[in-house]
């Protein structure tokens, strides 16, 4: 069965998107067949890997009702073994309209794991969330195994941690009982700045291994892949970002390796 | 009356509270009396104007509920002429709460206009938005006179500016008619990059006069005046993000001279 893995922060702007995008890409680029699931409904998953508007006929949104198959869902996207569900602006009511769903917690859980996603034989699963803590973020990771916690080096962004990881012990104790912590990953590093390195202390005093030791620096190449609709890994492959991905990825597979 | 302005995207990220804080901080430098909305369950805005945690006994979600009075939410900051309504995790479960309320859209529009707040004498109420369209940023825009929209020089921020001008077009027609566009402004700016001038100039192609000729440059010491718990109008007078939301300030307030 697939690794799933929700890629979390109700703070925004730090990197989620960025970080399921690339680290999907710098997975896939080992030979592993990667799924990302676009759970925001910005839809910037989808755009930054390359899926129009006109493109998205069904959504992320049409998988937690039930009303699709997979096979008209799952989209290829132009890296190699990289799929995608894409989403739109209908996932933003889906908080409202599933509130009364008896399983509204359980959707994406039970949608990725009905039969017919075995065939796809997917090693990993990829799910960005949007920024807040709200049913789509609590569906991510009731379906996930692990939830992966974008960091951004800056002030504001500690802030909400506490809550973050609270949210998740909240999820372990009333719905899924085996959610770990796959890390948190420091990303938009700039090494000469003091509160990049101030926050990385303190993240590192605070949350010890949790904190990967690959970091992810702040890098032009990484915010101007998404406007060629591709990851900065086939971007700029050389780029300070593509390798700080590869190396996150590693880092991801190893710590699995020794649980 | 005071002139009611919402801070909204729900682009994560973008410099909401940023502006909110430091154009806040520039219009009272200016001696106007400013109010400062912590509409974000992260109360980030709360934090960065330095009231803790432990000093927010009442909030806006109390606020929200007609439970308290106006002089036991609403805090002076240690900025000359600027207050604070600060906010605290509990406004995370506003959205669901209030659901059922017919009301439900109006409760920050009827709580900024009782009686009570005139003695308060503020010339400008700004609200912090929370990076979503849900039921807080729309009681946001139902209060409000007009949007400010901080627009990030980046790819992803573009996309979903049409979804956020929908939802105010949608806001005026079903609940405040008199529904303006305050202005776009370009934040965290990097002229050496060229992604933020392809920004500039797809947002003044589309958005025309509506983007603020004032542009919010990225400036490393806006985002340390944070940790000091005060705006970087105090943090650094001097510094390129100081004098940038003071241009701002005056702008705003030359615009609405001649209306
Ligand atoms: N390492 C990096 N270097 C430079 N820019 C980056 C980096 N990572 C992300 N960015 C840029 O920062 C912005 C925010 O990143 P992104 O959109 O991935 O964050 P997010 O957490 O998904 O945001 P949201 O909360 O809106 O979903 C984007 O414009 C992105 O291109
Ligand atoms: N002009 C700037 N220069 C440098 N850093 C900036 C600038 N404006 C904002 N920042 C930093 O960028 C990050 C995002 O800004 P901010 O938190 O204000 O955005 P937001 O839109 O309020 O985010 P959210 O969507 O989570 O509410 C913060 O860490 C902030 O300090
Ligand atoms: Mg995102
Ligand atoms: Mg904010």
């Amino acid at each position: 069965a697939p690794k799933i893995i929700a890629v979390a922060n109700q703070k925004g702007g730090v990197g989620k998107t960025t970080t399921t995008i690339n680290l999907g890409a710098a997975l896939s680029e080992m030979g592993n067949k990667v799924l990302v699931v676009d759970l925001d409904p910005q839809g910037n998953a989808s755009t930054g890997l390359g899926i129009e508007l006109d493109d998205r006929e069904f959504t992320t949104y049409d998988l937690l009702l039930d009303d699709v198959d997979l096979d008209q869902v799952i989209l290829k996207t132009t890296t190699n073994n990289l799929s995608l569900i894409p989403a739109t602006v209908d996932l933003s009511s889906a908080d409202i309209e599933l509130m009364a769903n008896e399983k509204r917690s359980f959707l994406l859980h039970d949608a990725l794991r009905q039969h017919a996603i075995d065939s796809f034989a997917f090693d990993y699963i990829l799910i960005d969330c949007p920024p807040s803590l709200n049913l789509l973020t609590v569906n991510a990771m009731v379906a996930a195994n692990s939830v992966l916690v974008p960091l951004q080096s800056e002030f504001f962004a500690l802030e909400g941690l506490s809550q973050l990881m609270l949210t998740i012990r909240e999820v372990r104790q009333s719905a899924n009982p085996r959610l770990r912590i796959e890390g948190v990953v420091l990303t938009m590093y700039d090494k000469r700045n003091n509160l990049s390195q101030q926050v990385e202390a303190d993240a590192r005093s605070n949350l010890g291994d949790l904190v990967f030791s690959s970091v992810i620096p702040r890098n032009v190449r990484v915010s101007e892949a998404p406007s060629y609709a591709v990851p900065v890994l086939s971007y700029d492959t050389a780029s300070k970002g593509a390798e700080a991905y590869r190396a996150l990825a590693v880092e991801l597979i190893n710590n699995n390796d020794k649980l």
